[in-house]
Parts: C-alpha cells; structure tokens; sequence
C-alpha cells in the first residue's frame, strides 16, 4: 500500500504568490517606499501580507465607490498592525463627549 | 454658514506632520486645534509640540478610568487639554522636537508657548460642527479609520462605516460642498481632514471624508479649544 506522504512545513523556494502579478506590485511598493526586509522569510511573510491588502482595497473600492483606494505605505501591515502602530484614541466609543463629564458647547443658530 | 471653508487658506493649519510608528495621533489632534485656536487669538501660527504630551501627558478621562493618556500606546484629546491646562502650557515644536518615541519628560515650563484655558465638546449635530469650526477654528476629532489604511483620495463616503468604534484622533481644518459621488450621481458636501501620516498618504496628507451623515463616527468625538496669551 503506497503511503501518502503530506507536507507540514512551508516550502519558501515555491511560494504560491511568487512570479504573480502581486510580487510585481510589491516590488514596486517596496522601491516607492524604501522598505527593506532583512531576511526572504520576512519579504515573503510581507508579500502574503500584501497580496491580502490588494484584496481588501478592492473590497473598500467596493464598499466606497466615491473615492479612490490602493497600494499605500501601509500595505506590507495587517490590520491589526496597523491599527496597533498608527491608531491611538483610546476608550473607543466610551470617549462619546456625551458619557464624558466635559461642557458640551451651547448649540449654535444654523437654520439659515 | 458659508457653503464652503477651508482654515488652511488664512493660515491657520501647520504643514502635515508624521506620527510614525507610534500611536500618537491624539497628540498630533491635539496639538492641531491648539495650535489653530492660537492663530485666532493672535493671528500667529505656531508649530507646537507633540512630544511633550507624548512624554508628559498621563491625563485619565474621568469617567472611563483607564482611559488615560500614554504616549504611542493612545490617550484622549480631551485628556490632553486637562493635562495642559495643569502643566501651565505646551512648548513649540523647536523647543521641544517629536521623536516617535516615549521619553523622559523634559517640559520646561519657562519654555511655554501657548497657554490653554478651557475646552469644549461639540454636539453631535453636523451643522453644529460646521459652525464651530467656522467661529473657533480647526477642531480635534476621533473618527474610526478603517478605511484610511487603503485611502488614496477622492471623497471617501462608505456603504458600512462603524460610527461607534473611534479609534484614530485628526484634525477636521473645513468643508466644502461639491465632491462628487459616481454612487450617488451628485455632489455631495465633504469634510477635509488634516492627519498625521505624512504628505504621502492620502491627498498631500489629508483626507475627504462625506459630510451630513455621521460617517465612520466623526461627529461623536469633537472637540475645541480656547488659549490664552502665554
């Protein structure tokens, strides 16, 4: 009986994304802005990264029509990474000025 | 009101600044509506310090107790003002140069540049907003930003945005009335936001987000401020 032999690491000399149109693009992230990775696994571990990125500026695109979405500097992070690195408003929807005990300004007139 | 107002045209918005690799951006929100409220009162732009909240600032919402200010781990702007009207003031950005890192406090207040004496939050109302904006200047806003990590340009006006996970703080510097929507085949009146991601992001560093509809959250977290001569 011929035994099945599976594989349970990751073969980085053949990675599904290289020599696709994503590793193109990402290469041309990576000169637009001076990203450097210091070892294949990381390019490769980014490059995933990415390929998943243009995926979901597709899905924005979708989502909102009206404005323009694609390759940023911040399409080699997750999003996770990128809301630990770049976001920083603490307390979320518990910082509303109305559970807050700060004056809230007097409402103006605008009705013309 | 008028149909369209921009503070970047009479002077009161300083160049596009980067936060880096820290989560500061209540600082860099912060420091926008100071340094806005400043320029009304006395007519002079100054480039202010991010650093010294990023290094000094360990302010705590009152009511949300670990909602506190903590360098590039987030804070609150509305924390920030308390800090700053106890700390006597904030430096210029020269005096007291950004970073990206959390730091020893170096305040010096001998140093100060702009004094804060009061702050105010702002009905949810967008109407509301807009008027502020015109009478007290540029306002520190909270939105959420999910959409900003793809954001290129353009009017950005989503399907699905949450309104109530705020999660990023920016400046909100005017309005205008004539983006246009292909979704809606009209145009369609927009906020314009100063961020703190560099001129390479979004359009020159800033983003157009719709107005009239609570988009992303950015009416629930609206803040300015009033500064006295230092």
């Amino acid at each position: 009986e011929q035994e099945v032999i599976l594989q349970v690491t990751g073969n980085h000399h053949h990675h599904h994304l290289l020599g696709t149109a994503a590793e193109h693009q990402f290469n041309s992230f990576i000169q637009e802005y001076g990203k450097d990775y210091p070892t294949r696994a990381e390019y490769l571990h980014r490059l995933g990264i990415f390929a998943k990125n243009l995926l979901r500026a597709a899905e924005h695109q979708a989502m909102d029509p009206t404005a323009v979405h694609g390759v940023t500097q911040f399409s080699d992070l997750s999003q996770e990474e990128f809301e630990g690195m770049y976001m920083g408003v603490k307390g979320g929807a518990a910082a509303a000025p109305s559970e807050n005990e700060e004056v809230v300004a007097a409402e103006m007139e605008v009705g013309d | 009101l008028p149909e369209s107002f921009d503070w970047r045209e009479k002077g009161a918005v300083s160049d596009v600044k980067m936060q880096g690799t820290c989560g500061s951006c209540w600082a860099f929100s912060t420091t926008g509506a100071i340094e806005g409220a400043n320029f009304i009162a006395t007519g002079k732009l100054l480039n202010l310090s991010e650093q010294q909240l990023v290094d000094c600032d360990h302010a705590c919402d009152a009511t949300e107790k670990k909602a506190c200010d903590d360098g590039c781990s987030g804070g609150l702007m509305t924390n920030a003002y308390k800090y700053l009207i106890e700390a006597g003031g904030i430096e210029e950005e020269d005096a007291y140069p950004y970073t990206g890192k959390r730091g020893e406090c170096k305040f010096k207040s001998e140093k100060v540049a702009v004094k804060v004496s009061n702050f105010i939050t702002i009905p949810i109302e967008e109407n509301q907003i807009a008027a502020y904006l015109v009478n007290h200047g540029p306002l520190a806003v909270g939105l959420n930003a999910v959409f900003m990590q793809t954001y290129i340009g353009g009017v950005s006006c989503p399907l699905i945005c949450g309104k109530k996970w705020i999660n990023h703080g920016v400046l909100l510097v005017g309005y205008g009335s004539r983006g246009y929507s292909i979704l809606r085949f009209k145009n369609k009146p927009y906020w314009i936001i100063k961020n703190s991601w560099g001129k390479r992001w979004g359009e020159k560093g800033y983003y157009r987000l719709c107005r009239g509809h609570g988009m992303c959250g950015i009416n629930t977290m609206v803040s300015a401020v009033m500064t006295k001569a230092s």
